[in-house]
């Protein structure tokens, strides 16, 4: 979903 | 070796019903810094990042860095069979299958300890970025509960949305409408019963109630919650536990298609 998609991308910013 | 002694040890059952509603299982990473546990839910829409620092617990000692997979299931089973004045203790040997839980009644007349077996768990290391929010909402922790509980009744998801003057929470469902606006506390006697908002701009976003509910089983580990959001990012909710560390929670907000 989108809502994963956006957790994945928040923390790969790390 | 790995031993972390903690005299309030009902702060550990506290933090155990905090997190095994998200989490069938977590690695709890040992350092010499302190204890700390981050995980995905299963449906991967909510993150938990637990923090215990060393400084926190009455003896800690970690000669070098483990991971201990647990079935976070079977670790409250153990804990549930601590009372809430005991002091606990967790011990690990290096590179061990099993980790120790020991139970002591605050006058040592009874000592209870419980072997758990460890799990292989493959996962992620997750970074948590610094980030710089738009809003920050600091309420009540059994205020925030409330909410969630009464606004859940209306709807699945529930909108947030914080100005200057206040903040607003709705929920919207098939009986009708539920909103609930607090206004920042213009005076208060005790720190803990304020809601303080701090906003650079205004920001309204939807959530998911079922995990916003989720989060409020850490209630009891704090007076007061913080709230942290930004468009795009996911939300943050902190409970403090004491002088020891905290658990923050990170939920997406529900994006419309």
């Amino acid at each position: 979903s989108r809502e994963q998609m956006m957790m994945d991308r928040f923390f790969q910013m790390a | 070796m790995f031993e972390a002694r903690l005299l309030q040890g009902s702060l550990l059952k506290k933090v155990m019903e905090a997190l095994k509603e998200l989490l069938n299982e977590a690695a709890w990473d040992c350092s010499d810094a302190g204890i700390q546990l981050q995980a995905m839910d299963n449906s991967h829409v909510s993150l938990v990042s637990l923090n215990l620092r060393a400084e926190g617990f009455d003896k800690y000692r970690c000669d070098r860095n483990l991971s201990m997979g647990m079935n976070l299931g079977s670790m409250s089973k153990i804990l549930k069979c601590a009372s809430n004045e005991d002091i606990i203790t967790i011990k690990a040997q290096d590179n061990a299958d099993t980790v120790t839980f020991v139970f002591e009644s605050p006058d040592q007349d009874k000592v209870s300890d419980y072997e758990m077996k460890l799990m292989n768990l493959d996962q992620e290391h997750l970074g948590i970025p610094e980030t710089d929010y738009a809003c920050t909402i600091r309420l009540p922790s059994s205020e925030f509960a409330r909410i969630c509980r009464d606004l859940s009744q209306f709807g699945e998801s529930m909108v947030i949305s914080c100005t200057k003057e206040g903040v607003r929470f709705s929920a919207t469902g098939d009986i009708g409408t539920g909103n609930i606006k607090l206004a920042q506390s213009a005076k208060v006697d005790k720190e803990e019963e304020a809601v303080v908002i701090e906003m650079q701009e205004p920001v309204s976003l939807t959530f998911a109630c079922r995990y916003l509910n989720s989060f409020t089983k850490a209630t009891s580990l704090s007076k007061s919650v913080q709230l942290s959001m930004s468009p795009e990012v996911p939300l943050v909710v902190e409970y403090k536990i004491e002088d020891i560390g905290h658990v923050r929670y990170y939920l997406a907000p529900k994006i419309e298609d």
